[in-house]
């Protein structure tokens, strides 16, 4: 069985609010390393990866593996009932029919709890090879989700350039272009508002900002984002969590 | 128009 306590809801909250536009059914790989989820996007365009160390957890039993195939929007209802700081149980036999949510206020006084269905979902799993990526820029998740919002009010897809001088963000569309540049610096203060650049060649791929603004719906799990490119490979935009990572695949768009 | 590539043709299945 899997018996799973996480110190805040708003972990699992955080994860399921920033994908469910994303991913309506998918499976949570449940073994003794913790609770994993792939998914594809219904246009197969993104992949979402996420990962729950079971260390993440205290305590964290699971004796076999068990895929939990949920509605994301079923679980979104479920989990708008728990308080950011509640405490989470998940709890599922060895073969569910349901999974069982309880949540603990942190003062003990208040507990509820919730039975959702689960749903046979047969998942294509798909390898993510090892990559060494061409660039890697680390930067404030709120920055990234400020640039994609700016620049979706005029173009459909961004062009990310990045070379020795920096990481270029720019579009076109019918009302006129618009770029963002960010050059690498250290804040001394906060770590977290620092923008890091390392480069092994330079690159320059186009997206749709659509997904890019969707993937943004993360930003409150971390403040910092890595973006990881190489030409002619979807782009990784990765979110830390405390014992694991959100992760989002974007395929880019090629020709012109 | 540029066009958009999907990502299974990057990734394969398991």
């Amino acid at each position: 069985m899997l018996e799973a306590r996480l110190e805040q809801a708003q972990i699992l909250k955080k994860v399921v609010e920033a994908i469910k536009d994303l991913v309506q059914d998918c499976n949570f790989d449940c073994n003794d390393a913790g609770i994993q989820l792939q998914a594809m996007d219904n246009s197969h365009v993104a992949l979402v990866s996420m990962k729950l160390g079971s260390e993440g957890f205290s305590p964290y039993r699971c004796d076999r593996n068990i895929a939990l195939g949920i509605n994301l929007n079923s679980l979104m209802k479920v989990l708008r009932a728990a308080a950011n700081e509640d405490l989470l149980t998940l709890k599922a036999e060895d073969q569910p029919d349901s999974l069982n949510l309880l949540f603990e206020s942190s003062s003990q006084d208040r507990l509820s709890e919730y039975d959702i269905k689960l749903m046979d979902i047969d998942q294509e799993h798909l390898g993510i090879p090892d990559t060494e990526y061409a660039a890697t820029i680390t930067l404030p998740s709120a920055e990234f989700q400020r640039i994609c919002r700016d620049l979706s009010a005029l173009s459909e897809s961004v062009s990310i350039e990045a070379n020795k001088d920096g990481v270029k963000f720019a579009c076109s569309g019918d009302i006129g272009n618009g770029s963002v540049t960010l050059r690498p610096h250290t804040n001394v203060e906060d770590e977290d508002k620092s923008t890091k650049i390392e480069l092994t060649e330079p690159v320059n791929l186009t997206f749709s900002l659509k997904y890019l603004v969707n993937f943004c719906k993360a930003s409150s799990l971390s403040a910092t984002v890595r973006l990881c490119l190489s030409n002619e490979v979807p782009l990784l935009v990765e979110y830390q969590m405390g014992a694991g990572y959100l992760r989002f695949y974007l395929a880019p768009k090629i020709g012109d | 128009m540029s066009s958009q590539r999907s990502i299974s043709s990057f990734f394969t299945p398991v």
